[in-house]
Order: structure tokens, then C-alpha cells, then sequence
């Protein structure tokens, strides 16, 4: 151990256990998370070579190599619990995304959520048993976090009974969801829904777009890579063109808006519904946010503790870096942060489960509330950590910037929560919507 | 700043530092005068953070309205206001997390985690005030000299975190194997991983790289 920090580590005045407890929110949250970490650290099957120095087809493939594993390891272990999943998971990626990450958090959970009681009948077994592999096909080339200026059309056939998806234009290709180029061979599109000559706006659809043996692109299917990007090495970001694509009409999820056989539209009780996902979602960004920032200031803290530079006082040894006051203000205050973003992200994954309760007993009254807030939050917290991933990056000097620091990673593993799930100017404007309204 | 303050004509880009003394910070009509804040308070800080968003939410809505008064639409008066809108939900948020902050310190039984928590929440609540000092200072809501003394104020919390500064990174817990960084190795061993990793780059799997055949070696050849 480095004398320093062992010196650092006598100097505490509190108990650094009580204090893990209160971040994890009690000991028995602490003693399972560890518990379910070190199933991972053990275990050999979870080898691997460092990714900072494999090629991005070899990244991919090991990252595949580590979801499927996951998937057997967690039956096996019998862990269900959602946070427990989570523990196991950024445990076996550290920094780096899963390439499966969509299959799971959005693919499955909206086959839960979206379909009714015949689809999930032929569609949840193949999800579960890994035959179908999803992903979520909603933004494109031309279009992202307005949803109604999407372009895909999912026109209904009452002659046959189906729907004929299309990408009419280029920039109505899909573009960007995760796992969509090499990984999966369904995707949940979200179309413009016409029936009868009228448009009732976006609905989802299970799309097949490759054959479940051969795993070959079906007809008019047009898959593949987005290419390389800032970072997301292991993730296969793709893009999806439909040519004139023909799938029955059970394959549009049914369990709120409806076609009946003959063309005719029978619309969702409400449109409250799909905000209850975007609220969790962003729910959970806030929480990544606090991560990101508490790894990003535990590295440059500990190294600011062990290495020695320049001088204060003439003649006298170079000080521990953590002296200079300049060091204490770029790092302190981000630390401070990282504390107040895991209390929001444990006030809003609180609020999410007890609104979502009086949801369920039909109270919405408080939703618009909670949807503002989370947008607003997710903004705030997603754009202050990965400006302050950088000054921590910056504080650790060159050596921050080789990747074996992995703060590069953080970086650009993190920064695009600034984008997705809404673009974060949108979701301030929304929040202040709110306000104004107010 | 030193040499400025002794008199010295300072050249290039830090020469406006002459110009700090010329510019004096214009006293406040008293009724203007801001209310007092203690600024080790976190609930009345809580509160001027409040009062921050408050106005700003307010700015933006009257920017809206004198943009309708000029018949603009709806949305244009909305988008012609979109900056103050952002601001005042910008603001609208930090309040929330300075809030939620306060209020976690309710719970912490401990009381050395107590006064540590307590230190690292006012630090955060400081530290966003001289962030966005002018938002504040616009509002009235404080006074130049009380900024100051929130600056003073906030290396005076550095120096009372620093013994605990990396208790307070270890207490994130977060095993090796998920931090994956050299520089953030809790045995702080950090020069021999270093070396250690450098060495296992592809790069340095033979000691002379093929491009020394392919092209240095052949270049020398023709020169």
C-alpha cells in the first residue's frame, strides 16, 4: 500500500463504512451489493483482455462473449431484483457499455409493458430464451427527440392483414439504437401508424430483420453499423432502412391502441402511459450521473494524494499535489457533487416507485410534476458530471490523459447521456414549461 | 494581482487586472440592499437558491409576455425567451439539489458523518453561488461583499475537507475491478501499475515495430 494514502486514510475523522451504508441506503443494501460484486471478481469465466488494447471488432465480440455469459450467470445465481441486476452488471462492464444494454433495458421491458395478453403469449418466451434478440428502432437519421416529426410509415392492408413498414426518405432511416447493426434479429420500430386513409400517429411495431438461423438481413430489410463513434466501442449502433417490409397485423403492439381486422383504429386510453418509462429512464440517468462523477473524483482524489510536485515551501519536499489550494477547488467541489447527485438519484428513484403507485390506483395528479422534474434533472445532473469528468481528467495531468487512467472511458462512455433519451436543451425547456405554467 | 495592487503596469492578457481597482463596485440603493443571509446557514441559503429560480422563472415569463405584446405568436414569444427559459430551469434544478441535499443531512444519525456531510453540502451550496454569482447579484438576493465572504468561505471548507478527502472517495466503495484506472487504484500504487500496463500495449510486443523495415530502414537507403 502507498504510504501516503495510508496516511490519508489514519487522518479520516468518520467512519467510512457508516458513511458507504448511507450511500447505498442502509448496510443490508451494502452487504448484498458486495456480495453480488465479488460473484464476478471471482469468476474466470469473466477474464479478459483489456479493451484499451483490442481492435473494436475484437471489443465487440468480447463484449458479446460477456452478455451472453451474464445471461447465464444471473439464472444461475437466481438474481431478479432490478438494482441487484444492475450491481452485477457495471460490476462485469466497469466502464464500458454492454452490447446487449438495449435487449434488456428497453427491448424486454416494453415487450412487458406494451404487449397485450396474446402477444406476450408468443413473444415473451423467444425474448426470454434469447431467440429473439430486440432492440428499439425509434430515432432516425433526420429526427430524434421529437417524435412526431418521425418519418417511418406503417401503412395497414386490410386485404391481407398487414402492416407495409417503409422508410421514405433518407433521413427517415433508423439511426443509432444500440445493438441494431450486427446484434439482434427483431427491433421494435415506431412508425407513423395509417389505417383507412388516416394517420393516428406513432405506434410500435415488432419488426423480424433477420433470419433467426441464418441471422442474414431479411427482404427489404437494409441493417448494419453506424461506424466508429467517440466511444461506445462495443456497442453496435445501427441503422435500419425499410423497403416495403410486410408483417401481420398481431405484430403491431396491441395492449393500448388497437386495428381491428378491418382497418379500423381503436385508440389508448391515454397517452399518460409512455411517460411513465421516460420517467424512469431519466430517473436512472440522474443516478448514472452521480456514478460517473463519484469514479471520476475517487481517481483524481487518490492520485492527487500520492503524487508529489513543484513546491510550496523552498528547500522543503515536493508536497502531495491534494495540498495546493487550487487542486482542493477543482476537485473538492466535484466530490461535493457526486454526494448531492446520489441523494437526488435516491429521491428520484423513491418518488418514481410511490407516483408510480398512485398511478396505478389511476392518480395522476402529481405526473406532470414528476415528468418536468425528471427531464430537468437529467439535464442538470448529465451536463454538470461530464463537464466535471473533464476538470478531473485535466487534475490528473498528462497521465489523465492515457487511457489507463480510464477517465477518457468515463468520459465518453457518460457524455452522451447528454443526448439520448431526450436532448437535454429539450428537457429543460419541458421543465420550464412547467414553471411558466406554475 | 499582487504586482497590480503594487502599482505596477502589468502588460498582455492579465493587464485588466490594473483595471479591477479602477472599477468599483457601485453601493446599492439602500432599498435595494439585499436581506441578510447566513451564509453557514444551509437552510437560508436553501432559501436564496429558492428565490434565485423564483425571479428567474419570473424573467423568463415576463419575457414571454412583452414578447406576446409585441403579437408575436405563442411560440415564437416562446422560443424569443427560450434562453431565460433554460436559465430558469437550470436554476429551477439546482435549487432541488441543494434542497435534497439540506434535507439528507436530516437523516444521518452519525454525528462525525454528520459534520462531514454538513461540510461537503455547504461547500456544494457555496460553490454554486459563486458559479452563478451574477444570477444572485442581478436578483439582489446578496450583496457583493457577502459573495466575497462566500469566497473566503469556501477555502476555508477546502482546507476542513482535505483530511478527509480520500475517505470521503473511498466511502463510494467502488472495487478496482469497476474502476479500472491506474491513477485510481486504492492501494495507490500507481507508478509500478503504470509502468506495468504500458508495457503490455500492443505496440511493444516486438521490440522494433515492422515499420522500421518497411519504411525507416528503406528511406535511409535512398537518402
Amino acid at each position: 500500500m502507498n504510504p501516503d494514502i495510508v496516511k490519508e486514510r489514519k487522518n479520516a475523522t468518520f467512519d467510512v463504512e457508516k458513511l458507504t451504508f448511507i450511500l447505498d441506503g442502509g448496510p443490508e443494501k451494502t452487504r448484498r451489493r458486495r456480495e453480488i460484486e465479488s460473484l464476478v471478481f471471482s469468476d474466470p469465466d469473466f477474464k479478459e483482455e483489456d479493451p484499451n488494447f483490442l481492435s473494436r471488432s475484437e471489443r465487440y465480440d468480447q463484449a458479446v462473449r460477456k452478455s451472453a455469459q451474464m445471461i447465464l450467470k444471473l439464472r444461475e445465481y437466481g438474481i431478479a431484483d432490478p438494482e441487484e441486476i444492475y450491481h452485477y452488471k457495471s460490476m462485469v462492464k466497469g466502464n464500458i457499455p454492454e452490447a446487449m444494454g438495449i435487449h434488456f433495458g428497453v427491448f424486454l421491458p416494453t415487450m412487458h409493458s406494451q404487449c397485450d395478453s396474446q402477444q406476450k403469449k408468443k413473444w415473451l418466451p423467444l425474448t426470454e430464451s434469447f431467440q429473439v434478440v430486440g432492440t428499439y428502432a425509434q430515432t432516425e437519421m433526420g429526427h430524434g427527440t421529437h417524435l412526431r416529426g418521425l418519418e417511418t410509415t406503417a401503412t395497414y392492408d386490410p386485404a391481407t392483414q398487414e402492416f407495409v413498414l417503409n422508410s421514405p426518405t433518407v433521413s427517415s432511416i433508423k439511426w443509432w439504437p444500440g445493438g441494431l447493426g450486427k446484434t439482434s434479429n427483431h427491433a421494435i420500430v415506431l412508425a407513423q401508424l395509417y389505417t383507412l386513409g388516416n394517420c393516428h400517429g406513432l405506434h410500435a411495431f415488432i419488426v423480424p430483420i433477420r433470419d433467426m438461423n441464418t441471422h442474414l438481413p431479411l427482404p427489404g430489410i437494409v441493417v448494419g453499423d453506424i461506424g466508429p463513434k467517440f466511444g461506445f466501442n462495443e456497442v453496435d449502433n445501427g441503422f435500419l432502412k425499410l423497403e416495403n417490409v410486410r408483417i401481420p397485423r398481431e405484430n403491431m403492439l396491441m395492449k393500448y391502441a388497437k386495428v381491428e381486422p378491418d382497418g379500423t383504429y381503436v385508440k389508448p386510453p391515454s397517452t399518460k402511459l409512455t411517460y411513465g418509462t421516460m420517467v424512469f429512464i431519466r430517473s436512472m440517468i440522474v443516478a448514472e450521473s452521480a456514478r460517473a462523477l463519484a469514479k471520476s473524483s475517487t481517481i483524481a482524489i487518490r492520485y492527487s494524494a500520492v503524487r508529489h510536485q513543484s513546491e510550496i515551501r523552498p528547500g522543503e519536499p515536493e508536497p502531495q499535489i491534494l495540498d495546493y489550494q487550487t487542486q482542493q477547488y477543482k476537485l473538492f467541489p466535484l466530490l461535493a457533487t457526486a454526494y448531492a447527485f446520489t441523494f437526488v438519484g435516491q429521491y428520484m428513484r423513491q418518488t418514481y416507485h410511490r407516483i408510480t403507485e398512485d398511478i396505478n390506483q389511476g392518480d395522476f395528479s402529481e405526473m406532470p410534476e414528476l415528468h418536468a422534474l425528471s427531464a430537468g434533472l437529467k439535464a442538470f445532473t448529465s451536463w454538470e458530471a461530464t463537464s466535471a469528468i473533464e476538470v478531473c481528467r485535466m487534475s490528473c495531468g498528462g497521465h489523465g490523459y492515457s487511457r489507463s487512467s480510464a477517465l477518457p472511458d468515463i468520459y465518453v462512455e457518460f457524455t452522451p447521456t447528454c443526448t439520448y433519451e431526450g436532448e437535454n436543451t429539450v428537457m429543460m425547456l419541458q421543465t420550464a414549461r412547467y414553471l411558466v405554467k406554475s | 494581482y499582487k504586482q497590480a495592487k503594487a502599482g505596477q503596469q502589468l502588460s498582455g492578457i492579465v493587464s485588466y487586472l490594473n483595471e479591477a481597482d479602477v472599477r468599483r463596485v457601485q453601493p446599492q440603493p439602500v432599498a435595494a440592499r439585499p436581506t441578510v443571509v447566513d451564509i453557514n446557514d444551509l437552510t437560508s441559503l436553501t432559501e436564496v437558491y429558492k428565490l434565485r429560480a423564483a425571479i428567474l422563472v419570473e424573467l423568463a415569463a415576463k419575457s414571454i409576455q412583452q414578447e406576446l405584446q409585441r403579437r408575436k405568436s405563442q411560440e415564437d414569444a416562446w422560443n424569443n425567451s427560450a434562453i431565460d427559459l433554460v436559465r430558469a430551469s437550470n436554476a429551477h434544478c439546482h435549487y432541488v439539489v441543494v434542497k435534497l441535499f439540506t434535507d439528507k443531512l436530516g437523516e444521518v444519525a452519525d454525528t462525525a458523518v454528520h459534520s462531514v456531510l454538513s461540510t461537503l453540502a455547504l461547500l456544494y451550496t457555496l460553490y454554486g453561488i459563486t458559479k452563478n454569482s451574477g444570477d444572485f447579484l442581478q436578483a439582489g438576493l446578496l450583496s457583493v461583499p457577502q459573495v466575497m465572504q462566500i469566497s473566503s468561505r469556501i477555502k476555508e471548507l477546502l482546507a476542513q475537507l482535505r483530511p478527509n478527502a480520500v475517505a470521503l472517495a473511498d466511502a463510494f466503495d467502488i472495487h478496482d475491478k469497476k474502476l479500472n484506472s491506474v491513477l485510481g487504484r486504492y492501494d495507490g500504487n500507481v507508478y509500478e501499475h503504470m509502468f506495468e500496463w504500458a508495457r503490455k500495449s500492443p505496440l511493444n510486443a516486438t521490440e522494433v515495430h515492422e515499420s522500421f523495415h518497411k519504411y525507416l530502414k528503406p528511406l535511409r537507403s535512398k537518402l
